[in-house]
């Protein structure tokens, strides 16, 4: 997780779960959690999906919750998600 | 562009949609308003209609949520997500969800309702958010003006990758689907570009053209002014499609598709109408000119190559219209722009002449260059 923040703060923390949320949210993978199956805690599948992120919106893909992207993140938006499932 | 996997669309051509719970923020006159013109902006590019039901099941049920609603994508409350809809399809397909927590709006304040209708309705259509930041379809709010509103190239391509292009129908040949020529420096006296409107207002002839229109005192030649429609008549913004004056009302019509609006000379009177106040056909999208003639207390609107007459009294279009153009004013040739009744005379402006027509004589009696009217 500490590879994720661009700054180290609460607001870092806030941040993350944005992100999480928000990723959670717009970015889910088909198939992705299999019932029973063990996934870290954000790990890998976050930085993908944060990629996916900034790849969509056309930022830089660093994988990081940087300024821009948390820019994004927090921007009043649609619901429907921005990869279909 | 995106589409949904499957490419899920509607195999009809015309659509229901029903308002099934209405939000606070917003008269529900202003709700229908914004939600008609979102779909008109979908309907103008695409071979597809929308009819509004009040009862019942409707192809797209559109109503304002709050949190939790049942569809497992519960609302978060103000800001964040604002609204959602479900791809083409039975039940939930195609229905439409505004979060109740935001202030909804007609205006820069808040969230624009048509702003985030247009983008939801694209969903509704079939299409996925697409990564082209000018596209409406961009999953992020950004405020578009309602008035007037062209649909971004991208999001025309991506709806008629489904759909289709819908035939233009009757009416100014212009492409409405792409944004407004800007000139960098329009050569103000440039006789090959035709007015857009011509009318009476108080003691001033106004010619529109674009984004430009000319005030001139009517016995003047000298003295005339170009300046912004947008400095005056802001709404209008620019590409007024037709105008006229009833002076003896003191009111004064303009319309811009199939939207129209009432002023008492500079001053708005309220927000825009539809032009089937008046009883146009459906299929009539737009108006090419129209004309005030103060005897016969009569307006004629002219489309295409027809003409309509409607009764100022009555307030009803009369019958046995519309009828040809041609026929019924010989020596007046090509689509007609503009229109203005003065001193008993109807003047006809059509791309670069102004015909001077004698309603006595039934034909023309000059012919001069549409540019002289404004002093070139």
């Amino acid at each position: 997780a500490p590879s994720l923040f661009a700054a180290t703060s609460r607001t870092s923390r806030n941040n993350y779960h944005l992100a999480q949320a928000y990723l959670e949210k717009f970015y889910p993978k088909k198939g992705e959690h299999q019932v029973g199956e063990m996934v870290a805690r954000g790990g890998n599948s976050m930085i993908r999906k944060i990629k996916e992120l900034q790849a969509f919106f056309g930022l830089q893909v660093t994988g990081k919750l940087d300024q821009q992207t948390m820019n994004v993140i927090k921007k009043p938006r649609c619901g429907v998600p921005d990869v279909a499932n | 562009y995106r589409l949904f996997p499957g490419e899920p669309k509607w195999k009809k051509n015309t659509l229901t949609y029903r308002i099934s719970k209405y939000t606070s923020s917003m008269s529900s006159a202003e709700v229908d308003k914004a939600v008609e013109m979102a779909l008109q902006a979908w309907s103008s590019a695409i071979p597809l209609n929308f009819v509004k039901v009040n009862l019942g099941e409707a192809d797209i049920m559109i109503s304002f949520e709050t949190g939790d609603h049942g569809d497992s994508y519960p609302f978060d409350g103000p800001r964040g997500t604002l609204a959602h809809a479900f791809a083409p399809g039975e039940g939930l397909g195609g229905d439409t969800h505004f979060d109740n927590a935001e202030k909804w709006t007609m205006g820069m304040n808040g969230f624009n309702l048509f702003t985030v209708a247009a983008h939801e309705f694209g969903h509704a259509l079939g299409l996925a958010h697409s990564t082209d930041p000018s596209a409406l379809m961009y999953p992020t709010y950004k405020y578009q003006h309602p008035y007037g509103f062209h649909l971004p190239k991208d999001d025309v391509k991506g709806i008629q990758a489904l759909y289709g292009p819908r035939k233009t129908l009757p009416g100014k040949p212009t492409m409405p689907h792409l944004p407004p020529k800007k000139p960098s420096n329009p050569d103000l006296c440039d006789s090959n570009s035709p007015f857009d409107a011509v009318t009476m207002l108080g003691k001033e002839l106004l010619f529109f053209r674009d984004r430009i229109f000319w005030r001139r005192q009517v016995h003047l030649t000298t003295g005339i002014r170009p300046s912004t429609i947008t400095s005056s008549f802001p709404q209008l913004m620019s590409n007024v499609d037709a105008a006229y004056e009833v002076a003896e009302r003191g009111a004064a019509y303009f319309f811009k598709g199939p939207h129209y609006w009432v002023t008492r000379g500079f001053q708005m009177q309220g927000p825009p109408r539809t032009i089937y106040d008046f009883g146009f056909p459906r299929y009539v999208q737009r108006i090419d000119a129209a004309v005030y003639l103060k005897e016969a207390q009569k307006t004629l609107f002219f489309v295409g190559n027809e003409y309509y007459s409607y009764d100022e009294r009555k307030r009803k279009m009369e019958k046995d219209y519309p009828k040809n153009i041609e026929e019924e004013f010989s020596g007046v040739n090509g689509q007609i722009d503009a229109a203005v009744e003065l001193n008993g005379y109807i003047y006809f402006f059509s791309g670069p002449k102004a015909y001077k027509y004698d309603t006595e004589k039934e034909d023309v009696v000059s012919v001069v260059k549409s540019s002289s009217w404004i002093g070139c």
